[in-house]
């Protein structure tokens, strides 16, 4: 059977509001090690997403002094712990996006699917 | 029997050289809608790699008027057209890594291998 997202899905979320800035963006990126910062409201709900790419087109426009909100996606793009997994790996491949927040019924976020976490399914399957 | 890189891999690849700008690797990932550029020398052959994280990076630690030299990977994490699809995507993960360069016996590009391309795996298999 279809493997459904929460069997791949990393629970590390890296989050951040949209009050801050730019570079706390950056820094906190960099601390996590990762490309995908989820930004929350002050109720711990999705509102948007920022990422390196977000930070990288700053640079390019000159928006130093600039904040999350200035920066981020707010029509996000997410998934379920249910979801099948073709049908998560489809929303990457159409938005050329490499990772979805994973959300409960109340839009908090309870974990990502990242790109890199496909890989996992190869351990099984051949 | 296990797919191989070349069956999921993408021929597009977007390439820059070490003396160019931080500006410059910022403008060309964002107008090639990427993450990822190959650092090329003069005769075309692979010496690094430069992405939006090590932009975003270069603005935690202020670093403007730099060049990619500055900034890029030289020990480039690679693959070939013949390899494995589970090698290839256990060095993403082991190295959390989104893409690598498909090089050929001589050391050129012919491709990139994303993350993102291992969705199309899904469509295949179950
Ligand atoms: C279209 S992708 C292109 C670059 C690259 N392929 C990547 O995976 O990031 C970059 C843009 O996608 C947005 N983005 C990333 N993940 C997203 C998601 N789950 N939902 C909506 N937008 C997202 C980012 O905010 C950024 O502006
Ligand atoms: C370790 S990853 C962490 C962030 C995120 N997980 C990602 O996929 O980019 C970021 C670093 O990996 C490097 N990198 C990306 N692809 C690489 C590759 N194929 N070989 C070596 N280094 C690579 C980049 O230059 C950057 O400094």
């Amino acid at each position: 059977p279809m493997p459904t997202v929460k069997e791949i899905m990393s629970r590390m979320v890296h989050a951040i509001t949209e009050d801050e800035s730019i570079k706390t963006a950056a820094r906190k990126l960099l601390r996590g090690d990762t490309n995908h910062l989820v930004v929350l409201d002050h109720a711990g709900r999705l509102v948007g997403i920022v990422t390196t790419y977000d930070i990288s087109k700053s640079v390019v426009q000159e928006g130093r002094g600039g904040l999350v909100k200035d920066i981020m996606t707010r029509q996000v793009i997410r998934t379920t712990m249910d979801e099948h997994l073709d049908i998560a790996a489809q929303k990457l491949e159409r938005y050329n996006i490499s990772a979805l927040p994973v959300v409960d019924r109340d839009s908090r976020v309870v974990g990502m699917l990242t790109a890199i976490d496909l890989g996992k399914l190869l351990e099984r399957r051949w």
